[in-house]
């Protein structure tokens, strides 16, 4: 989706900063 | 990454008895004990102190301790429960807890709008979606007009605002949620029911040390 259309938490969310899956990452 | 030079599971600072992280939290005692592993890996990544300082976490996020992001910092915080400037183990297991798949979703709403609310005012105020969204357009490179941004803001706002006073409190922060329950994802990671396979060792050391 278009960032203009995507509600702002939403687009937030896929910030790199909030994927502590990373943490698992060996 | 550097090396833990202690081995001994008592030596953590911080360390608290699997059994009672357990049974506050969502994780099994074995799982618990597997998150010792993970932790350790990288409380010790560059400062071997046995506790989290902030470098530690952004190379782990980022592979880069200098890489700064407002929500890394944001995560860091909520984890440094005790507000001393690192994560030590009690604080890293509890924290992690809110993101297993099985915790409370209430926990996980709670947790999004405490991160979200920047400057702990108990509201999501405008000035704060409106930074948090500069800052993720200036993490993924994209570049969009202060006119675009205005509007990604104002709907949003629109949406979530149900008082109209200009600021989400926790109240419009749950309706929203459940009109939209993708924005509280990112507040699941589908990898802690799998940690004992992920960190197996200490599974493994103990069994030895009981033989």
């Amino acid at each position: 989706a278009s960032p203009v259309t995507m509600n702002a938490f939403e687009l937030i969310s896929t910030s790199q900063g909030l994927n502590l899956g990373t943490l698992f990452e060996k | 990454m550097g090396c833990c030079s202690s081995k001994k599971v008592g030596r953590t600072p911080g360390y608290e008895d699997p059994t009672i992280l357990a049974s506050e939290t969502p994780f099994t005692e074995s799982e618990v004990e597997a998150l010792h592993e993970l932790y350790k890996k990288l409380s010790c990544s560059i400062i071997d102190d046995g506790l989290i300082h902030k470098e530690e976490f952004q190379l782990a996020l980022f592979r880069n301790s200098k890489r700064k992001n407002l929500f890394a910092d944001r995560i860091f915080d909520l984890f440094d429960v005790k507000r001393n400037g690192v994560v030590d183990y009690g604080e890293f297991v509890r924290s992690l807890g809110v993101f297993h798949p099985n915790a409370n979703v209430e926990d996980k709403i709670n947790f999004a709008f405490r991160l979200y609310d920047l400057r702990q005012t108990g509201y999501i105020e405008r000035e704060e979606l409106k930074e948090m969204v500069l800052a993720l357009l200036h993490e993924s490179d994209l570049i969009l007009s202060d006119d675009v941004v205005e509007t990604i803001v104002d709907k949003t706002f629109r949406d979530a605002d149900l008082k109209g006073d200009g600021k989400i409190d926790q109240e419009e922060w749950k309706e929203l949620v459940k009109k939209h329950p993708t924005l509280i994802k990112n507040m699941t990671l589908p990898y802690l029911k799998d940690i004992t396979l992920a960190f197996p060792s200490f599974v493994l050391s103990s069994e030895v040390e009981d033989i």
